[in-house]
C-alpha cells in the first residue's frame, strides 16, 4: 500500500491511498485503503491521514478519522493522536501497520507497529528524509 | 503555511536482516522520487491535491510497491486494486475498489471525487467510469511481476497445506501473462510473501 498526505500554501490539507491489497484475497475482499474513515481521511480542521497494514482491523478501529477524532474533540496533537491510535488501540486488537499523518500547521507523525514502514518526509526548507527500518 | 508532504510505501516485515542493500537503495530512490515529484508541485504554489495525486501515481507506477505496477495477486491470480481520496478543505472523498484494468487508481479516486456525485465505485462499473472520464485503461497484464507471482503461489502452497484442496487458480481457467524473462528490476522487488495490505 502506497500513501501520500500533502499541506499546501494554502493551508488545504489533501490524502491520498492506493493499494494492491492483501495476496491470496477473494471474495471481492476491500481492505481500509478505500474506505473513507479507516484508511484514508483529511480535514483542514485537524489533520490527514493514510494508512497501510491489516486492513480489518484498521476498518474496525476506524484508525484516519479517530485520529482526527483525538485531535478535534480532545485537543491531542497530531503525533500522540497518532500513536494512541496505532501503538495502543490496534496493538491491543492485533493489527499490525502504520499510518502518516498530518496537521494543519505542517507537524507530522510516522507512527507503525510492525516491523518496519517504507516512509519519508519533505518539508517547506526542502529538507528530507527516508526512513524504512525502525 | 509550511507546505509539507508525508509518504509511506507499504508496512511489514521489513527488516535490515531480511533486506539486499540493492533493494534498499531501489527502495529509497523510488521513494525519494516520488516524494520530490510532489514537493516541486507544492513549491510552485500547486495545490495538495495535486501533490498528492502526482506522489501516489510515481509509486503506482514503480513496481516496487504494492500498488498499480506490482501490485499482489488475488486468489484467482488477478490483480485488483482500490483507492481513495479525501480533500481536507471541502471533506470530499472518492474512492474505488476492485478494479483490475486502470492504470493509476489514484486518479480514478480523485475522479471519482470530482466527477461524479458518488464517494465509492467498485469492479466493472468504476473502470467503465474511468474510463468515461479519459483515464488511461491498462490490459490487466501491465501489473504483472514475477515477484508478486510468486508470492501468491507461495501463500496457496501454503493454504494447500492447511485445506488440502485443489489447485484452486487450474480450476478458474486462469491463464498467467506471456512475459518472458526476468527484468532487472523484479530482482528488486522486497518479497514479504502474504502481505496483508
Amino acid at each position: 500500500t502506497v500513501g501520500c498526505v500533502a499541506l499546501d500554501q494554502y493551508g488545504n490539507l489533501a490524502a491520498g491511498t492506493s493499494t494492491g491489497g492483501m495476496t491470496n484475497k477473494r471474495w471481492g475482499r476491500v481492505g481500509d485503503a478505500p474506505i473513507i474513515g479507516a484508511g484514508t481521511y483529511a480535514n483542514n480542521k485537524t489533520c490527514a491521514v493514510s494508512a497501510t497494514g491489516h486492513g480489518e482491523y484498521f476498518i474496525r478501529s476506524v484508525v484516519a478519522y479517530d485520529i482526527s477524532a483525538l485531535m478535534e474533540y480532545k485537543g491531542l496533537s497530531v503525533q500522540k493522536a497518532a500513536d494512541e491510535v496505532v501503538m495502543k488501540k490496534l496493538v491491543k486488537i492485533g493489527g499490525e501497520g502504520g499510518v502518516i499523518a498530518l496537521d494543519k500547521n505542517g507537524n507530522f507523525a510516522m507512527p507503525f507497529n510492525s516491523a518496519g514502514m517504507y516512509r519519508g518526509f519533505i518539508k517547506s526548507d526542502g529538507s528530507w528524509e527516508v526512513k524504512i527500518y525502525k | 503555511n509550511k507546505i509539507t508532504l508525508v509518504i509511506h510505501g507499504g508496512a511489514g516485515t521489513i527488516t535490515r536482516a531480511n533486506m539486499t542493500p540493492e533493494k534498499e537503495k531501489a527502495y529509497r530512490a523510488d521513494l525519494e522520487r516520488a516524494m520530490k515529484t510532489g514537493y516541486e508541485i507544492l513549491r510552485k504554489g500547486g495545490t495538495s491535491m495535486d501533490a498528492v495525486e502526482a506522489t501516489i501515481r510515481v509509486m503506482e507506477d514503480s513496481p516496487l510497491f504494492n500498488a498499480g505496477k506490482g501490485a499482489v495477486f488475488t486468489h484467482e491470480g488477478k490483480n485488483e486494486m482500490d483507492a481513495a481520496f479525501m480533500d481536507g478543505k471541502t471533506l470530499a472523498a472518492g474512492s474505488i475498489a476492485g478494479v483490475t484494468t486502470i492504470k493509476n487508481p489514484i486518479s480514478a479516486a480523485r475522479t471519482v471525487m470530482e466527477k461524479s456525485e458518488h464517494v465509492m465505485l467498485v469492479g466493472k462499473g468504476a473502470e467503465e467510469f474511468a474510463k468515461l472520464k479519459g483515464l488511461e485503461i491498462v490490459d490487466p497484464s501491465y501489473f504483472y511481476t514475477e515477484p508478486r507471482w510468486k508470492g501468491l503461489q507461495k501463500a496457496l502452497q501454503e493454504e494447500k497445506m492447511q485445506l488440502d484442496h485443489s489447485d484452486t487458480l487450474k480450476k478458474s481457467g486462469f491463464v498467467k501473462p506471456d512475459i518472458s524473462g526476468s527484468s532487472a528490476i523484479d530482482k528488486l522487488i522486497f518479497d514479504e510473501g502474504k502481505k496483508y495490505g
